[in-house]
Parts: C-alpha cells; sequence; structure tokens
C-alpha cells in the first residue's frame, strides 16, 4: 500500500516554523498540540503532540490508530506499554496471612498477583517508540517536569480510519477548562469505557456496579492527573541493575 | 511460479467446525476464524473472517481491533451490541437480529451479549491477519496494568482495582454469564 496523503496538500509555497496552537490543561500536566491542518503537516501526513507531565503525575492509559515517535525532551519516568495479543504479567500465589479468615486466605489463594510488569524507565535523551495501538501510559517519578514531544504518522498504512489525529483514552475525561465543544472537536480524545452500558460493564468484569460507576464518573482530573497517597509502586528491576546492563552492553561494543 | 502458486490456492475453507474452534469456551461459546496461515490465498486479498457463536447470554468481552475493520452479520439469534468511537460517544446500542449487517470501523470498541437464545456471526475484516486487543479477560489491556497505575486512573481503591484486572483473568474474550446476568 501507498502512503494515502493527497498530493494536493503539498503544493506548498513555503514552510515556517510553528508553535503549538491548542494547549489542553489536565490536573497532572498540559497537552499542547500543533494545528494538523497547517499545510505542512497535511502534506507529510503527520500530527504533533507536546506533553507536560508534572512531578508524581500519571498521563492516562490511551492508545492511537498510528504509530507514535516520542522525544523525551526533559525529565525522567515509567513507561508502561500494553501490545495487542501479547501477555504482559506473570503470576505466582499470594502470600496468606494469619489475620485472614478461611475464607479469605482461599478467595486470595485462588487469584494470582503481578510477578512481573513490563515497565520501562524513559529519561532525557530518550526517543520512544509507540506502535500502533499499543495501549499506553507513563507516570512521572522524576524532580522535574517530564517533557515529550511526539509525532504520529496518522498517513501510516496500519491506520484504516481517516487521517484526523486521534486517541482512545481508558480512563480519565475531557478538563473542565477546555470542554467547550469546540475544543472537544480539536482534540478528538475521549474516555471509551464510559459509553458502555454499566450493567454489562459490570457483567464483563464481573465486579460491582459501583466499581463500574466509579470507572465511568465524570472525570475533570483531564487526562494527565495526580497521583494520589505519595509514589506509585511498580515491580521493576533495580535502576542500578538496569544502569550497570547498560553499561556492559555499552562496553561490548 | 508465483503465479502457478496462485492459481492454484485454495479458496475455501470450512468456518463451523466446533473441533476446530481458535477460542473455545464450555460455558461461554467459541470463535473460529480463517486468517492468512489457515488460507493463504486472503495475504492476497488482505482479508479475512470469523465465525462466532455465543451460548444463552454469554458475552463476548469489550475489545477493539487493531488492524481491521468489522463487517459482521447475524446468522442466527439475537444479541445486545454496544459500539464507542473515539470521542467517548455510543455509536451503536442495540438489538442484533437474524439478517442484521453492522459495520464496526477499527480502534472502535465493542461488546456483544446473547439473548437467550444463544447468538451467530459471521465478521468480515479488513487485514489478512486481524488482531484485537480486549479490556476485559486473560490478555485485557487492563490486566497488564499495575494495580496502582488502574487505582488512580479511576480513582478506586486497590481492592477494586485487582477486582478488575483478575475477576475474569480465566477467560478469553469469551465470557460466561454471571449470576448478575
Amino acid at each position: 500500500r501507498t502512503r494515502q496523503g493527497d498530493p494536493q496538500q503539498c503544493r506548498i509555497q513555503q514552510l515556517s516554523a510553528s508553535r503549538p496552537s491548542r494547549r489542553i490543561e489536565s490536573e497532572g500536566g498540559v497537552t499542547e498540540l500543533w494545528d494538523e491542518n497547517e499545510e505542512q503537516f497535511q502534506c507529510a501526513g503527520v500530527a504533533a503532540t507536546r506533553n507536560i507531565i508534572q512531578q508524581n503525575s500519571l498521563s492516562l492509559p490511551n492508545f492511537s490508530p498510528s504509530p507514535r515517535l516520542v522525544y523525551i525532551q526533559q525529565g525522567r519516568g515509567l513507561l508502561g506499554i500494553s501490545y495487542p495479543g501479547c501477555a504482559e504479567s506473570y503470576h505466582s500465589r499470594r502470600q496468606s496471612t494469619s489475620q485472614q479468615s478461611p475464607r479469605e486466605r482461599q478467595t486470595e489463594q485462588q487469584r494470582g498477583e503481578d510477578q512481573h510488569q513490563k515497565v520501562h524507565r524513559i529519561r532525557r535523551g530518550d526517543i520512544v517508540a509507540l506502535p500502533a495501538g499499543a495501549a499506553h501510559w507513563c507516570y512521572n517519578d522524576g524532580n522535574e517536569e517530564l517533557i515529550a514531544l511526539s509525532i504520529t504518522d496518522v498517513n501510516s498504512e496500519t491506520n484504516q480510519l481517516d487521517q484526523t489525529p486521534r486517541s482512545f483514552y481508558l480512563a480519565g475525561g475531557e478538563p473542565k477548562r477546555s470542554s467547550t465543544q469546540q475544543q472537544k472537536q480539536q482534540y478528538n480524545a475521549n474516555n471509551i469505557l464510559r459509553a458502555f452500558d454499566e450493567r454489562m460493564m459490570a457483567d464483563a468484569f464481573d465486579v460491582p456496579m459501583e466499581v463500574v460507576r466509579k470507572m465511568q464518573r465524570e472525570d475533570e482530573r483531564g487526562f494527565i492527573v495526580k497521583v494520589e497517597q505519595g509514589e506509585m509502586s511498580m515491580i521493576r528491576p533495580d535502576e542500578e541493575e538496569d544502569e550497570e546492563s547498560e553499561e556492559r552492553r555499552r562496553g561490548s561494543n | 511460479g508465483m503465479e502457478e502458486a496462485y492459481c492454484n490456492m485454495r479458496i475455501n475453507m470450512y468456518l463451523d467446525n466446533p473441533k476446530e474452534a481458535d477460542v473455545y469456551s464450555r460455558q461461554a461459546g467459541r470463535l473460529n476464524s480463517v486468517n492468512m496461515n489457515k488460507l493463504p490465498i486472503l495475504r492476497y486479498m488482505q482479508m479475512s473472517a470469523e465465525k462466532g457463536n455465543l451460548y444463552p447470554n454469554a458475552m463476548f468481552a469489550p475489545h477493539w481491533s487493531v488492524n481491521a475493520h468489522n463487517i459482521f452479520y447475524v446468522t442466527r439469534g439475537s444479541a445486545q451490541v454496544q459500539a464507542v468511537g473515539s470521542n467517548g460517544n455510543t455509536v451503536f446500542n442495540g438489538r442484533v437480529n437474524e439478517g442484521d449487517l453492522v459495520v464496526v470501523p477499527q480502534y472502535f470498541a465493542m461488546m456483544k451479549r446473547a439473548d437467550s437464545n444463544g447468538f451467530e456471526w459471521v465478521s468480515f475484516k479488513t487485514s489478512p491477519l486481524p488482531v484485537r486487543s480486549p479490556l476485559v479477560g486473560s490478555r485485557s489491556t487492563l490486566k497488564a496494568m499495575p494495580v496502582d497505575v488502574l487505582a488512580n486512573s479511576f480513582q478506586i481503591s486497590q481492592k477494586e482495582a485487582e477486582d478488575i484486572k483478575y475477576n475474569r483473568e480465566n477467560h478469553m474474550f469469551l465470557l460466561p454469564p454471571t449470576s448478575r446476568s
């Protein structure tokens, strides 16, 4: 398949440097978007976004129908990616405590818990590849803002929708400050779980309706949220071990 | 040689054999798919198909198709179907019956629940090797996320986040009815 761009879009008389034209403020950071209708973006079939994630904040899980390359301009964080069709977690029996009732112990023993999670350390200068359809989240556990510039190839052959840049979010919601209809149209993103019937969702997840109501409630925090109750815990190798293996790789080249 | 191979390629495959189901659940139903690995001519056509069979009140887990549009045609029974677009709006919410055809674009999330008489359908997909990403079940997107990420994303407790991750961990795509349903 060839790239689907309209050749008419590339009759550009003059190129120009551009800056973001829109700004979506969330509880834990800002999303800045370049105007995808600019001739140069239309010609190249790409969209540009800059995410600024504050300290101890989480960019909520989302995926895009087009592949995306991200450059970490500043800061450090943890990135989780779920590739469709790939098993990500392994399970082990949970240790039961003597304070639990036998029934609780039985329930706990029947359920697994993650022994491993695929979480990547990202830091300033990294380029990160996010394949089309891979759901990802990013947590800023550093001591400064994490700034990430993304270029999305909306013209990619993996995208069978139109060339409008889209993000499908699995949580969060339109921030209150940017909830005008115009901005909604401009930032093509929303929480897809909220539109499902709560009874069907409760049956699908096999959880009480109350939990589904919480998942679907109006969330004005936006798409980047502050993490509550201190830092998030993750299962991942020690940083030192990470850096040592990186050093070893460099040394053996 | 290429032309000869193409000309002699097998063009048909029986799609409704329970013994050859790709996904089978004793309580929920089965899925039979035909992709370019089973029927190589589909590589040239860039298409594939799937036959689904849901038992009464069973569900097809909420999921989205990663690399294909999905056009499904109801061959027997009826079901409640919901589909959600990228803007978070419900783009389809209704009952489908035998003879109905629905187009679900790539990345639009969808779930189905069979009515009391069960539900059968055949899907046509615009990829020779379609991939779907489920929200619920053993290989679901949410199950792959740490409990803390879910708890903070949905503002729920750790226990509730664990329930979301694990309550359906023994199922893949096809979900048996719960006591509620």
